[in-house]
């Protein structure tokens, strides 16, 4: 029934419900949500993108996703929620509403639907893709370290039975590759946004190499004034800096990527929390973390709304 | 499904670039199984490890052999899971 709204955006859900709200929220909010396809996963399941537009072409657009790695579950339920929250934002926040009537916005939810069908049937703790590694037993990549920027560098693995394991080739996971030929065939992307958990960081390039990108005075400062902003709610705390300098060096990841492919707005969000529940965060904390996670990605989405380039 | 029983969570705390190399070695160790969740990187950054049940010993031996810190942050992982299964199956009914 599209015209109900009983999804409990509080509670984890498998992959077909949050495909159904999906539904729902392109009907709901017809006016400014359409749900796109942008490709098919391994085992050929849809990948869904809902792009929040008040039309015009190929206007300047803000990517945001969320589950690339399958086990970090707020992260899915995050962006359910904060779908609904762009939808229903649009003409009653005066910046989300000015930020729509110039710019589109792309979410995927879902970004690794096997990995995460997996995790709801098999093995909660999967983290990677489903493809097959010829001439392993072992299964999937891990998809942020597939991405065509320092690809088998420095903190990816090439054993496929590893956790990080790079992959054959970059881009070799359709889910990856499906998101870059999105990307560059639309190419008015101005900000790239990807949401992990969990360990409380907001990082900007690089992290296949451990230099400064060019614009790092800017993404610090952006970096800094979104932590704040995440901080301001519940008092969540997260460290800024590069994926280098704040983690370790991993090649392979989508922020390089993007901001090596001209986006410079291009950030990483680790969410809640800081190891007692690992990737099992309690459902009571999903909208809470939504909420902070949304003020953040707020702060960036108004200064790449007030700074065209 | 598979299941977490006994598994462990630890947090690995080290104070400088010997111990960092140390847990790289232990990375390295395939047969123990282990899925770094925090990998090893500087002395500054701790180290999230889960450690299947019938590895527990032997790691939490390596750690203490070398004298490299460490606490327990989950007791035993399927007992979260189950808590989740639990939470989860109360919001469908709800």
């Amino acid at each position: 029934d599209r015209s109900s709204n009983s999804f409990n955006f509080g509670a984890y859900h498998t992959l077909d419900e949050i495909y159904a709200e999906l539904d729902h929220l392109a009907s709901q909010y017809s006016n400014i949500v359409s749900k796109l396809q942008i490709g098919e996963s391994y085992e050929k399941r849809p990948l869904y993108v809902l792009k929040f537009s008040t039309g015009g072409s190929n206007r300047p657009a803000i990517w945001l996703d969320a589950g690339i790695h399958s086990r970090e579950w707020v992260t899915q339920a995050s962006a359910i929620w904060i779908a609904k929250k762009i939808a229903t934002d649009y003409g009653q926040d005066p910046s989300i509403t000015s930020l729509l009537n110039k710019m589109d916005i792309f979410l995927l939810t879902v970004s690794n639907p096997d990995g995460y069908v997996f995790t709801h049937t098999t093995n909660r703790m999967w983290r990677k893709t489903r493809s097959k590694n010829k001439g392993s037993v072992c299964f999937g990549v891990d998809p942020n370290r597939n991405w065509d920027a320092g690809f088998g560098g420095p903190g990816a693995s090439k054993n496929p039975c590893s956790d990080s394991y790079h992959g054959p080739s970059a881009n070799s996971e359709v889910e990856v590759r499906s998101v870059v030929n999105f990307i560059k065939n639309h190419g008015n992307v101005r900000a790239f946004l990807t949401l992990h958990s969990y360990s409380q960081l907001l990082m900007y390039p690089y992290g296949y190499k451990c230099t400064e990108p060019a614009d790092y005075a800017e993404l610090d400062a952006l970096g800094r004034a979104a932590a704040s902003s995440i901080r301001s709610l519940y008092g969540t705390t997260f460290t800024v800096g590069s994926i280098c300098t704040t983690i370790y060096q991993a090649s392979g990841g989508s922020i390089d990527w993007s901001y090596d492919n001209g986006i410079k707005y291009s950030f990483a969000f680790e969410l809640r929390d800081t190891g007692n529940y690992g990737f099992l965060l309690p459902a009571s904390q999903i909208i809470p973390t939504a909420e902070e996670t949304w003020l953040g990605l707020k702060k960036i989405m108004e200064h790449v709304r007030d700074s065209p380039y | 499904l598979q299941t977490f029983v006994g598994h462990q969570v630890l947090r690995i705390k080290t104070r400088n670039e010997e111990e960092v190399k140390k847990l790289q070695l232990l990375e390295s160790l395939e047969h123990l199984e282990l899925d770094f969740w925090r990998n090893p990187s500087t002395p500054a950054h701790p180290v999230d490890v889960r450690v299947p049940a019938n590895n527990v010993q032997a790691v939490k031996a390596f750690l203490e052999s070398y004298g490299i810190e460490y606490s327990i942050l989950i007791e035993d992982l399927q007992v979260v899971l189950d808590q989740e299964k639990q939470d989860m199956e109360y919001n469908q009914q709800k």
